[in-house]
C-alpha cells in the first residue's frame, strides 16, 4: 500500500451528499451504497462517520468528506471526461476547503452490482473514500486500492477490505478495537495477524570486556569486508573504518551483527568473495555465506564442499586464514600449516568447490611469514597482512618469499591502544633465533 | 515489431505523465521525452499494473492504459520529489 502523507487528526468524520446521479441509482440507493462504502473503512479502523444534512452548497458547509457528482469541469481543476476514462476522484485529507471531497463523474452509468456496461458505485466510493482518508494507490493485488476499476462486489454488506488496505488504513488510525484481524482464529481470514507481538526487548548489552581485550591482539579472524577492517575475538567484534578510525572502542556482539551464525562459538576465518561480494564464514567444521549481513538460506554447510584434503589425504575440518590475494584474485584458505588456492570466477552458483591442482601446499612458502596464522587480508595497494598474536606482517602486492619482514603491533595500529612503554620482541617467523626491536 | 501510431504513442505519452509516470510537460522549455525515458516509465506502469514489464506498448498495456480509473495519479511527485533530492545534494 502507499499513504499519501496526509490524514485527519480526529477520527469522528462527517459526511454529506451534495448532488446525486442523474443515471438510473435512486437518491435512497445512493445514501446506503455510500453509507456502506464509507463503514468498510470505520470497520477496521477507529473513524466514526457521522452523515450530515447538506445545505445543497459547494460553500462551508457539509462537514469534512462532501460527495457529489459532476460532468466534465466542475470548478476543482480536474474536470471529468466523459463516460469511460476516469471514474472519480477524491482528496487528500487536510485543512482545505477541497480536503476529503469525493466527486464522481455523472457522465458514468452508475449502476449497484450492475453488469459490465455500467460502472459500480458502491466499489468506486469505497475506493475514493479510501483516498478521502488519505491512501495513495496501491500496485498490490488484491486490494480496493489499485487504481483501475474492477467491477462489483458480490454483497456490499459481507464485503470485507483486503489486508493490504487494512494495513494501509491501519497504519494512520490504528486497529479497531472489535476489528476481525485483532481476533485471531475467528472467521476463516486466513490472513497473518496484522502487526505481530514485538520479540522481547533485548536491552543492549555491553560486554564485560577490559580495556586491555582489544589491546592484547589474538584475533580469531581479521576480515577486510567492503574497505573495513573486521578483528573478531570470542563472541565480540571490532571495526575500522576505511580512514582507520575505529567505529567504536566497544566491541560489538557478533550474532547481533550477522545474523544467522551460532551464539556461544567463535569465528575462525572470514572473508568477502570477489565475484558476488557475499561473505564467507568458516566457524568449525562448517562455513556460512552471507548477503550483507544475513546468513543465507541453505547455509551452515559442511567444510567438505571445499574439497580440501591435506598431504596425507585427510579432509580438512577448520580452517585457520581465508583471505583473496589482490595480486592474482584467487582465494587462499588455510589449516593447519598447509593451504589451498580456489579459482572461484568459475562456479558461481555452485557449493562445490574443487581447489586448484598442485594444492596444498605448506605455508612456509609464504617467506617471512607466520606459518600458523591468526588471519589474513588483503589491504592498502594490494598487500597481504598476516596477523598473528598482537602482531601483523605486510606481504607486499604480489611479492612471495621476501627475505625479511618487520613485524608491527596490531593493537597501537589497528586498534587505537596505546604504545606500551616497553614490549617484547616476537619471534620472527623462520628464523626464531633472531631478535629484532620492532618498537 | 511495427512502430505504434504517433496519436497512440502522443496518448500514451500523456496518459503517463497524468498518471505520474512521466514528468509533466514544460510549454517553456518544449521539453522532449526521450526514447529511453518513456521505455522506463512504460515499464513502472507496467510494474505498478501487475502486467509483463516489456517497456513497450503492447496490446496488454494499450489494454489498461484504456481501463476505465481512478483520475488521481499513481506515482505522486515522484519526478518532483527526485529532482528536489538531487538539488538538495548538491
Amino acid at each position: 500500500y502507499a499513504l499519501s502523507g496526509l490524514k485527519w487528526h480526529k477520527t469522528d468524520l462527517t459526511w454529506s451528499i451534495h448532488s446525486y446521479p442523474t443515471s438510473s441509482v435512486s437518491q435512497g440507493m445512493v445514501d446506503t451504497l455510500i453509507a456502506h462504502a464509507l463503514k468498510a473503512w470505520s470497520d477496521v479502523a477507529p473513524i466514526n462517520f457521522r452523515r450530515q444534512q447538506s445545505d445543497g452548497s459547494r460553500g462551508e458547509g457539509g462537514g469534512d468528506i462532501r460527495v457529489s457528482f459532476a460532468k466534465l469541469l466542475h470548478n476543482d481543476g480536474y474536470p471529468f471526461d466523459g463516460e469511460g476514462g476516469t471514474l472519480a476522484h477524491a482528496f487528500f485529507p487536510g485543512l482545505d476547503e477541497v480536503s476529503g471531497d469525493t466527486h464522481f463523474d455523472d457522465h458514468e452509468i452508475w449502476s449497484y452490482g450492475g453488469d459490465g456496461s455500467t460502472t459500480d458505485l458502491f466499489t468506486v466510493a469505497v475506493h475514493e473514500f479510501g483516498h478521502a482518508l488519505g491512501l495513495s494507490h496501491s500496485s498490490s493485488d488484491p486490494s480496493i486500492m489499485r487504481p483501475y476499476y474492477q467491477g462489483p462486489v458480490e454483497d456490499i454488506r459481507k464485503f470485507k477490505l483486503e489486508l493490504d488496505d487494512r494495513l494501509a488504513i491501519q497504519q494512520l488510525y490504528g486497529a479497531r478495537d472489535n476489528a476481525e484481524t485483532d481476533q485471531p482464529g475467528v472467521g476463516v481470514d486466513p490472513d497473518p495477524p496484522l502487526f505481530p507481538s514485538p520479540p522481547p526487548r533485548r536491552p543492549t548489552k555491553y560486554p564485560e570486556l577490559s580495556f586491555n581485550e582489544r589491546c592484547q591482539g589474538s584475533f580469531d579472524a581479521v576480515a577486510n569486508i567492503r574497505g573495513e577492517v573486521f578483528f573478531f575475538k570470542g563472541e565480540h567484534f571490532w571495526r575500522t573504518k576505511r580512514d582507520g578510525s575505529l567505529v567504536s572502542l566497544r566491541p560489538a556482539l557478533i550474532t547481533n551483527f550477522w545474523m544467522g551464525l551460532p551464539t556461544g562459538t567463535k569465528v575462525d576465518a572470514v572473508y568477502e568473495r570477489k565475484i558476488d561480494s557475499r561473505i564467507i564464514f568458516f566457524i568449525g567444521s562448517q562455513y556460512w555465506v552471507f548477503k550483507d549481513t544475513t546468513a543465507m538460506s541453505g547455509y551452515p554447510r559442511p567444510l567438505s564442499d571445499w574439497k580440501m584434503r591435506t598431504q596425507s589425504g585427510e579432509l580438512v575440518d577448520r580452517v585457520d586464514a581465508a583471505f583473496i590475494w589482490a595480486h592474482n584474485g584467487k582465494t587462499y584458505l588455510f589449516s593447519g600449516g598447509q593451504f589451498w588456492r580456489f579459482d572461484e570466477s568459475q562456479n558461481r552458483e555452485g557449493v562445490i568447490k574443487e581447489p586448484d591442482q598442485q594444492y596444498p601446499r605448506t605455508n612456509d612458502l609464504w617467506g617471512g611469514m607466520p606459518t600458523h596464522m591468526d588471519d589474513i587480508i588483503t589491504w592498502g595497494e594490494g598487500d597481504a597482512y598476516f596477523f598473528k598474536d598482537n602482531f601483523y606482517w605486510v606481504l607486499e602486492n604480489g611479492g612471495i618469499n621476501q627475505e625479511y619482514v618487520s613485524p608491527k603491533s596490531t593493537s597501537i595500529d589497528w586498534l587505537r591502544c596505546p604504545a606500551p612503554p616497553t614490549t617484547s620482541t616476537p619471534e620472527i617467523p623462520g628464523n626464531p633465533k633472531q631478535c629484532v626491536c620492532a618498537f | 515489431r511495427a512502430s505504434p501510431d504517433p496519436n497512440q504513442y502522443s496518448r500514451a505519452v500523456d496518459w503517463l505523465s497524468r498518471y505520474g509516470y512521466l514528468p509533466p510537460p514544460d510549454p517553456r522549455t518544449s521539453k522532449l521525452q526521450t526514447k529511453e525515458g518513456i521505455e522506463q516509465a512504460i515499464r513502472v506502469m507496467q510494474r505498478f499494473g501487475g502486467i509483463q514489464e516489456t517497456g513497450l506498448m503492447d496490446k496488454e498495456t494499450l489494454k489498461l492504459m484504456s481501463t476505465p480509473r481512478c483520475s488521481l495519479p499513481d506515482i505522486v511527485g515522484g519526478e518532483d520529489m527526485r529532482r528536489r533530492r538531487r538539488r538538495r545534494k548538491r
